[in-house]
């Protein structure tokens, strides 16, 4: 396989297997040494490493974003948008101005590959896993559904206790690894002013909260930046999305991300439900990521770019 | 590595409350190890269950008995991931 030499060669429109990933991450910090560096916020249940990538461009300890991708691992065109929006993001500095104003102020965090566990199995095992791979004591069944892991809610309604469920929540809150990482590092930072958790499918962006029905405080500037962003997305190809708190949109999920990290203090935090609503499910043709990273993009932006014309 | 043949995803409309709540108690059917791709929401959101061979025989009539409209998403399941592996490998020659 002729391996790409730059991340210019790189084929963003094709599903990549995880050394691939981690190799147009380094690609990408090489290549970018002024703005782009590589954390290992933890590890893995196998010892996979969790790679954040940061985008910055000066300053220490800048108000911050933060992005993941991954999460469920099948979910395979949420990976393979992470991709293309990290080198999005290093070609459009200096070159789109709302960008480039974001980034002289703030920072992005880009955790592309949030499940390497899980994604690494859906490549060589089953397609269609979702969760870790953390073994259950006491069951045949192995894995955690790492969105209903969070210390939120936890336990409650909205996720199983059943090791074999594929909403199974774990034997206690951040008891993966994947998630405890992130959680530490997003005390540790301390500085995030938005985080946005990237799941497909269904073409929804939701807010919180989705493990009780009390609305958020912020529940109206949520709703209408949501309503702004899935309007800038669908000016691109026409995808339409629906939107609002997960609870009243989908259903009741406890122990969920973005519950988590706007009781940490976020509030600009949501989550997406990428493409598709036709008839691929999780199975989304390579045909179909670049277009929907690139109207992903148009949603992120205007979040990103509320965030920072809002500081708080 | 784990293979579909067989498999199929069904997009399942529920009508009313009464027929969600009568797609929820399918999840609570663990023998016929559904893999709900998307999950129970509200009357007239799709709710989209990948169902394993030697359950769909049983799911169906239990769809159709309860008059619960269903069409089938993805005929077999191996045959996409097949098509899908197919390109992956393609492209990375």
């Amino acid at each position: 396989v002729t391996q790409p030499r730059n991340t210019d060669s790189y084929d963003y429109g094709r599903y990549h297997p995880i050394n691939e990933i981690y190799d147009f991450q380094d690609m990408l910090v090489a290549e970018n040494p002024n703005m782009v560096s590589k954390i290992v916020i933890g590890q893995s249940y196998e010892g996979r490493p969790l790679n954040v990538l940061k985008f910055s461009t000066g300053g220490t300890n800048r108000p911050a974003i933060w992005i993941d991708t991954g999460i469920h691992s099948r979910e395979w065109v949420t990976q393979a948008s992470g991709q293309w929006f990290a080198k999005k993001i290093v070609t459009d500095y200096g070159r789109d101005p709302t960008l480039t104003a974001i980034l002289n102020k703030m920072d992005i965090f880009l955790e592309i590959v949030t499940n390497p566990d899980g994604y690494y199995y859906t490549h060589n095992n089953n397609r269609m896993w979702r969760k870790t791979r953390k073994p259950n004591p006491g069951s045949n069944c192995v894995g955690v559904d790492p969105n209903r892991n969070w210390d939120a809610g936890f336990g409650g309604p909205g996720a199983s206790g059943r090791p074999c469920s594929e909403t199974y929540h774990g034997p206690r809150a951040n008891s993966e690894s994947e998630v405890k990482s992130i959680v530490d590092f997003v005390k540790s930072h301390g500085n995030f002013k938005a985080f946005i958790s990237i799941h497909s499918y269904s073409q929804m962006l939701l807010y919180p909260y989705g493990y009780t029905r009390t609305p958020v405080k912020d529940q109206a500037e949520l709703h209408s930046l949501a309503k702004k962003a899935i309007t800038d997305l669908a000016s691109l190809y026409g995808t339409r999305y629906r939107y609002g708190s997960i609870i009243s949109t989908i259903y009741q999920a406890s122990g969920g991300t973005i519950d988590w990290t706007y009781n940490q203090g976020i509030k600009y935090s949501y989550t997406f439900e990428l493409r598709d609503t036709g008839r691929y499910g999780f199975i989304l043709p390579p045909s179909q990521i670049i277009p929907t990273a690139q109207e992903t993009w148009l949603a992120l932006m205007a979040i990103m770019d509320h965030t920072y014309k809002n500081p708080y | 590595k784990e293979t579909f043949e067989g498999h199929q995803v069904l997009r399942i409309v529920p009508k009313d409350d009464v027929q969600l709540s009568l797609i929820k108690d399918l999840e609570d059917m663990i023998e016929f190890e559904l893999d709900f791709w998307r999950g129970v929401t509200d009357a007239v959101t799709p709710v989209d269950i990948r169902v394993p061979f030697h359950s769909l025989q049983t799911v169906k009539i239990y769809l159709e008995t309860q008059g619960i409209e269903y069409s089938t998403m993805i005929e077999d399941l191996q045959t996409m991931l097949d098509d899908e592996q197919e390109e992956m490998e393609s492209a990375a020659r």
